[in-house]
Formats: structure tokens, C-alpha cells, sequence
């Protein structure tokens, strides 16, 4: 394991922890899009079919175990919990599952690696992990004051795509036969999504001004 | 190439 996938692994993490405990401590989700989440439940749930059947690490176990039941408790939180829910703004939160789930479905159908239904999965989860973000920028965009944690939350995602570019580059030198073109550019789009946020939140940063992204 | 290289991925 290199450097900038060490990072990108830790800076998913953080952004998994900093929502957590913002839902947890503050007891609001205000600001946070149910739809992304669920959307990366999804992600988590089709990619780590295997993780009963193929060991990789035990660090991979551990971590994907960590983001199978933090993406779900987020879920649950905004959903279920008694005081969380009251502060999930549905109306602002709008966006269809729907328009990112069937294209990227058709998408893993027919282009992937291998047509079989464990990687036909596989492939979804990565499509859809590129666009989960959407729904969580719109709501950004539409919410005038983005509170801190929120804030960070996306960065962290943001910054843990950029990582992984880097993993990907790094990989591509030092190891033999390591090519992943359906990775590479869904994993590139992912990013490049974050182009604008990262654009205000820097500025916003620079100027030690409130985040708030242009409608 | 070694079998499902990118599964070591998260």
C-alpha cells in the first residue's frame, strides 16, 4: 500500500467520522442530503459482496466493515431516530434516486470486465459512487448557510477522490499489469464533480468567510 | 495479470 492510498483511505474515514459525529453529538442532520447517503450504502453494498468470500487484508476487512456500518447507521439516523429525523429537510432534498440508479445500472450491464453478476455489481457500485455526490451538492447549493461540519464532510470526500487519482497514478508506474480504465474514469468524473465545491471552499477558506456556493 | 488486482481496492 502506497502513501496516497493510505491517505485516501484515512481522508474517507475522516469524512465518514465528521458526519457521524455531527449527526451523533449535534443530534441534527440539517444540511445532509438522505439521498446521497443512501445512494453509498447501495455503493458499499454492491461492491463488498465479496467480503465474506475473498480476503484481501485484514485492514481491508476492517475498513470495508467500518463503511458498510457507517454508511447504514447515517441512514438510519436521518430516517429513524427519533430527534435526528425532525431536522431532515425533505423538501430541499429532492433529487431522484432514480435518474442516477438506471443509467448507471444499464451502464454496468453493458460495459464491465467480465459479464458475470458479481462483477456486474461491482461495476455499478462504481458508477454510482461517482454520482452519489450530486444529490448532496444540489442540497448544498440550494441551502444558503452551509454549517462547518458539512462543509468539511464534502472536502474530505472531495479530497479522498483527488487521493486515490494519485494511488492510481503511483500504482501504474510501480506495479506490472495494473490498468483499470472502468476505475480510472469513474473514479475521474467523481472528482472532477467536486471541482466546483472545492473552488469556493477554498475561497471561502482564504477570505475566513462562511462557505456558500453560488445558486 | 494476477486475478482481480483492483478488489485491493476500497
Amino acid at each position: 500500500m502506497n502513501i496516497f492510498r493510505l491517505a485516501g483511505d484515512m481522508t474517507h474515514l475522516a469524512s465518514v467520522l465528521v458526519l457521524l459525529l455531527k449527526i451523533h453529538t449535534i443530534k441534527s442532520c440539517a444540511g445532509v442530503s438522505l439521498k446521497t447517503q443512501e445512494l453509498y450504502a447501495l455503493v458499499f453494498a454492491t461492491r463488498y459482496l465479496d467480503i465474506f468470500f475473498n480476503f484481501v487484508s485484514f485492514y481491508n476487512t476492517i475498513m470495508k466493515l467500518i463503511f458498510l456500518g457507517s454508511s447504514f447507521s447515517i441512514v438510519w439516523y436521518i430516517r429513524r431516530h427519533r430527534i435526528v429525523r425532525r431536522s431532515y429537510d425533505k423538501d430541499q432534498d429532492t433529487f431522484r434516486h432514480l435518474f442516477l440508479l438506471l443509467p448507471c445500472l444499464l451502464l454496468a450491464l453493458v460495459i464491465n470486465e467480465r459479464f458475470t453478476f458479481k462483477e456486474v455489481l461491482w461495476t455499478f457500485s462504481l458508477y454510482l459512487e461517482a454520482v452519489a455526490i450530486l444529490p448532496q451538492l444540489v442540497l448544498l447549493q440550494r441551502t444558503r448557510n452551509i454549517d462547518n461540519l458539512t462543509g468539511q464532510y464534502v472536502f474530505l470526500l472531495g479530497a479522498y477522490r483527488a487521493l486515490y487519482i494519485l494511488n492510481w497514478i503511483y500504482r501504474y508506474f510501480t506495479e506490472e499489469h495494473y490498468v483499470h480504465w472502468i476505475t480510472w474514469i469513474a473514479g475521474t468524473i467523481q472528482t472532477l464533480l467536486y471541482g466546483d465545491f472545492f473552488y469556493y471552499y477554498f475561497q471561502s477558506w482564504k477570505n475566513n468567510v462562511r462557505l456558500e456556493l453560488p445558486a | 495479470p494476477p486475478e482481480r488486482l483492483m478488489h485491493d481496492e476500497l
